[in-house]
């Protein structure tokens, strides 16, 4: 069990704009090891949903850890559960911790 | 040794 566990908070946000509407920062071999939240733009899904908030760290998208992943690579597994047609809403597992 | 002093600052990307 980790750390972070205890504080992590599941979010689902629905896919109701066409964007996400989030900006990220960090990956590994960064300062900030794993993705934290930097902006949430208004009218974007994530927005919209009102759930994530600028400063949250991502640990887990649709159930997939970002544990590891570089920036790019962490970015593109955000993009590509955004893009997917077999969901309608993607499931980020967030903690305030840093 | 500060491990973290070392490490780069990410680039943002917006999604």
């Amino acid at each position: 069990p980790g750390l972070l566990e205890p504080t992590s908070t599941l979010i689902r946000v629905p896919k109701s704009a066409s964007t996400l509407g989030i900006a990220i920062e960090g990956g590994a071999k960064t300062r900030q090891p794993l993705p934290r939240i930097v902006t949430i733009q208004r009218g974007g899904s994530a927005h919209n949903c009102g759930q994530l908030k600028v400063g949250q760290v991502i640990l887990e998208v649709n159930g997939i850890s970002l544990q590891g992943r570089e920036h790019r690579e962490a970015a593109r597994i955000i993009a590509e559960a955004f893009k997917t047609k077999e969901k309608d809403y993607i499931d980020f597992l967030v903690t305030e911790l840093n | 040794r500060e491990k973290r002093l070392t490490l780069p600052p990410s680039e943002i990307t917006l999604l």
